[in-house]
């Protein structure tokens, strides 16, 4: 994935089950983002594969005052892109059973 | 350690706490 100097990564180990599982985002190049970023530390959520929509959470970052609205998209796409990993890594381990 | 909670309007968690420095990019 391409490198948004947001990083997301698993808080959980993945079961392959989980539909909902946790997640935590922290900001390893603040010079990628646009608007001025306060260093709050990592965040922590978790997150529903088959139900929710990044940029949903995205936004609710900025609503928290996490990130400013000119990031939001950035931090869309940075959760985006590892979602997309974890599912296409659970097809993988299904195809691999069979 | 120093964790804090923020719960959003639509109810939605966020458990924010400091971020390792051995995770963190050398600037």
């Amino acid at each position: 994935a391409e490198d948004t100097g947001v990083r997301v990564e698993l808080a959980e180990e993945d079961d392959g089950k989980k539909t909902s599982i946790a997640l935590r985002l922290w900001v390893e190049d603040q010079k990628k983002l646009k608007g001025k970023y306060k260093d709050s530390g990592a965040i922590e959520f978790t997150f529903d594969l088959n139900k929710e929509v990044p940029e949903a959470v995205a936004q609710e970052m900025v609503d928290s005052g996490f990130f400013l609205e000119s990031d939001m998209k950035i931090v869309g796409k940075s959760i985006r892109d590892r979602v997309a990993l974890i599912k296409w890594r659970r097809e993988r381990t299904i195809s691999r059973g069979k | 350690s120093t964790t804090t909670q923020v719960v959003t309007s639509a109810g939605r968690r966020f458990i924010v706490s400091p971020v390792p420095e051995s995770r963190l990019k050398e600037q």
